[in-house]
């Protein structure tokens, strides 16, 4: 039996808004410690990771581990007949093959429930190293989500550059180029508005816009990200889950031909 | 530019 309870839809909405752009489907992984996430979009250049705790929930048991392969536009029709503030549960029987969503008003005067076939995805997953990065940016996720949408309207590739000093998005194409320089702030008051670079050595990387706009489809989550680089390795973007978890995506740097 | 794939940098389990 596995069942696990939210007291607000809102948070799962959200988090399958964060996923749904790259992913068709997914397989979500089903143990005692919680529900987990890893899938490659389908052109295989990102790979998304989602980690929902089992203490984050508001119920949760897992008797036996379980991979749920679900369908997200599904999913996501079922997501949009539950308000905002409904409770979720999402429930499932040993060896299912279908699993059910029931969502609770605040009064408990109206209760639906949907049940989905589940799919088999025959999906890899990637070992991923541990990476002592050059550099770990943080900033306010609307921030990412702004320089992002803007700069991406002039060129398909950003090459982010960051020192001590601060960190540059850079764009350039048929229009001409743009800059956005954030530097880094000492804004103590105001924790969740700075910009904080924490750096072992300057790194300049080149990434796809595309790819970057779909990830900014996790800022709902969570108001600042994360964005940890070294030279020649994936670029990572990261939205904490505020007592849930965390979405990590992570990106392939783009190289010289 | 080339677009590499995720896979090219982390392996399969």
């Amino acid at each position: 039996m596995f069942e696990a309870r939210l007291t607000s839809a809102a948070t799962l909405k959200k988090v399958l808004e964060a996923v749904k752009e790259l992913l068709n489907e997914a397989s979500f992984d089903c143990s005692d410690s919680g529900i987990q996430l890893q899938a490659m979009d389908n052109s295989h250049v990102s790979l998304v990771s989602l980690t929902l705790r089992s203490d984050g929930f508001d119920k949760y048991r897992c008797d036996r581990s379980l991979t749920m392969g679900m369908n997200l536009a599904s999913m996501s029709k079922i997501l949009k007949c539950a308000n905002n503030d409904d409770t979720v549960t999402i429930k499932a029987q040993d060896d299912a093959d279908t699993v059910t969503f029931v969502f609770e008003s605040k009064k408990q005067e109206k209760i639906s429930d949907y049940e989905m076939k589940l799919m088999n995805l025959d999906q890899e997953h990637l070992g991923i190293p541990e990476t002592d990065f050059s550099c770990v940016i943080r900033m306010p996720s609307v921030e990412f989500a702004r320089i992002v949408r803007d700069l991406a309207q002039f060129g398909e590739t950003v090459l982010i550059c960051c020192t001590k000093e601060g960190v540059k998005f850079s764009v350039s194409g048929d229009v001409g180029s743009a800059n956005v320089k954030l530097a880094q702030t000492n804004n103590f008051d105001k924790e969740e508005e700075s910009v904080s670079i924490e750096m072992q050595e300057p790194v300049s990387l080149s990434f796809a816009c595309q790819y970057l706009i779909s990830f900014t489809k996790a800022t709902p989550l969570s108001p600042r990200v994360q964005l940890s680089m070294s030279s020649n390795v994936p670029l990572v973007v990261e939205y904490e889950i505020a007592e849930l978890g965390y979405i990590r995506y992570y990106l392939a740097p783009k190289i010289e031909d | 530019m080339f677009q590499p794939a995720i896979t090219s940098f982390f392996t399969r389990k």
